[in-house]
C-alpha cells in the first residue's frame, strides 16, 4: 500500500479515549529518603523458578520487588549507591538475575552491573563501563550497546554478557563522525541496530560486522529526536520517535511521538503519523516508552498519555493521583503492565 | 507525499547495504 501524508493522532481525541483502558492492577511505596529516577520490570530466578519482578531506581538506592500471592509487593534485595547517583535502570533483556544501571549527575558516567553472589545471596555490584557516556540500551541476547565521548573520539561498544550475567565478550562498532544520543533495536531484522545523533541523522549499523552501513538525514523540524522503537517491514524501517524539545505549533499542537518510514537503500524518510496531545491538554513530554504498538509519555502538566500507533490516536489519560504529577512511566516487558511512579517513591501498576 | 516519494524498496535492504558498505 502506498503511504499517504502524515496523519495526526490525538486531535481531537478527547470523545475516543477509553478512560477503562487502564486499570489499577497494585500500588506500592518504595521509601526512600531520595528522589524516585525510574522503574522496571525483569525476571528473577529464585530457587530455579524465574519471577516477573519490579525494579525501582531512586538516586541512591535501587530495590528489587518480588510479587505475594495478594498482588502485594515484597522487597527482597538493595543495592546502595553513595557517591555518585543513580540515573536509570538499563534493562538487558534475556539475561536473568542482573540489573544494569546507569549513574552520573547530569550525564551518564558509569554502568554498573547489580547482581547477588550464589552463595550467600548478598548484593554486588560491578563497574562495567565508565566516562563520558551519551547513550546506552541494553540488546536482546544478552547484549549491551554504549556510546562513549563525542565526535571523532566516540566509542561505539557492545557487551555480551554470559547466561548468568556473568563473563563478557566486548566488540566495537564503526563510530559516526557525530555524536550518538539513542540506540534502538530493529525488529525483523536480529543484527541490526539503529541510532539517532546531534545532527537530526538515523545511522545504521551491522551488529555482527560492525559495519556503518547508512546516515539517514531526517526532517529538521524537531531536534533531538529519541528513537524508541524500530521495526523493518517490506523493505521499509518503522521508527517511532519523540521529540522532547518540540515546540507546540497551531496546526498541529504539541507534537509528542512520530512515526517514521524510512527506505534504507535511498536514505529518504517520510513522517507518516504525528502523536499530539488531545484537546485541552497542555504541556511536553518529559519521557516516554513504546512497546510494541502502544506509546505512553508523561506530559510537563503531571499526567500520563497512552496512544495506539496502529488505531493512531490517544486512547488513554491518567491524571495525577492524590495531587501527585506522574514523574516515570515504563510498559513492562514480563506482561501487558503499564508501570507508573511518583517522585516520592509511589508506584502503580496498570493493565493494559 | 507517499512510498513513492522515498524510491526503489529492497526487500534485501540489510544484506545489500552490508555487502556496499566498508568492512
Amino acid at each position: 500500500h502506498s503511504i499517504e501524508q502524515t496523519d495526526v493522532a490525538g486531535l481531537p481525541a478527547q470523545d475516543t479515549w477509553n478512560p477503562s483502558s487502564l486499570q489499577l492492577v497494585s500500588k506500592f511505596k518504595n521509601p526512600s529518603s531520595s528522589c524516585s529516577v525510574d522503574v522496571s520490570a525483569m525476571w528473577w530466578d529464585r530457587a530455579g523458578a524465574q519471577e516477573p519482578c519490579i525494579v525501582t531506581a531512586c538516586e541512591d538506592v535501587v530495590s528489587l520487588w518480588k510479587p505475594l500471592d495478594t498482588l502485594q509487593w515484597e522487597k527482597v534485595h538493595t543495592w546502595h549507591f553513595t557517591e555518585v547517583p543513580v540515573l536509570q535502570i538499563v534493562p538487558v533483556p534475556d539475561v536473568y538475575n542482573l540489573i544494569c544501571v546507569a549513574l552520573g549527575n547530569l550525564e551518564i558516567r558509569e554502568i554498573r552491573a547489580l547482581l547477588c553472589s550464589s552463595g550467600d545471596e548478598s548484593e554486588k555490584q560491578v563497574l562495567l563501563k565508565s566516562g563520558n557516556i551519551k547513550a546506552v540500551l541494553g540488546l536482546t541476547k544478552r547484549r549491551l550497546v554504549s556510546s562513549i565521548g563525542t565526535f571523532c573520539s566516540q566509542q561505539v561498544q557492545i557487551m555480551t554478557f554470559a547466561e548468568d550475567g556473568g563473563s563478557k565478550d566486548e566488540q566495537l562498532l564503526m563510530p559516526p563522525d557525530e555524536t550518538v544520543m539513542t540506540f534502538a533495536e530493529v525488529q525483523g531484522i536480529q543484527d541490526a541496530l539503529l541510532g539517532t545523533t546531534t545532527v537530526n541523522n538515523i545511522v545504521i549499523w551491522n551488529l555482527k560486522t560492525g559495519q556503518l552501513l547508512k546516515k539517514v538525514h531526517i526532517d529538521d523540524s524537531y531536534q533531538a529526536s529519541v528513537c524508541h522503537r524500530a521495526y523493518s517491514e517490506m523493505g521499509l524501517l518503522f521508527v517511532v520517535l519523540s521529540h522532547p524539545c518540540a515546540k507546540e505549533s497551531q496546526a498541529f499542537g504539541s507534537p509528542v511521538f512520530q512515526l517514521l518510514v524510512i527506505n534504507p537503500k535511498t536514505a529518504q524518510s517520510v513522517g507518516v503519523l504525528l502523536c499530539c496531545l488531545p484537546e485541552g491538554q497542555a504541556g511536553r513530554l518529559l519521557e516516554g516508552d513504546v512497546k510494541d504498538h502502544v506509546a505512553a509519555a508523561v506530559l510537563t502538566s503531571g499526567t500520563i498519555a497512552v496512544w495506539d500507533l496502529t488505531l493512531g490516536h490517544c486512547i488513554a489519560l491518567l491524571p495525577p493521583v492524590s495531587n501527585q504529577n506522574w514523574s516515570l512511566v515504563k510498559w513492562s516487558v514480563t506482561d501487558s503492565h503499564l508501570l507508573a511512579g511518583q517522585k516520592d517513591g509511589n508506584i502503580f501498576i496498570y493493565r493494559y | 507525499c507517499s512510498t513513492a516519494d522515498l524510491g526503489p524498496i529492497s526487500l534485501n535492504w540489510f544484506e545489500e547495504l552490508s555487502s556496499e558498505a566498508p568492512p
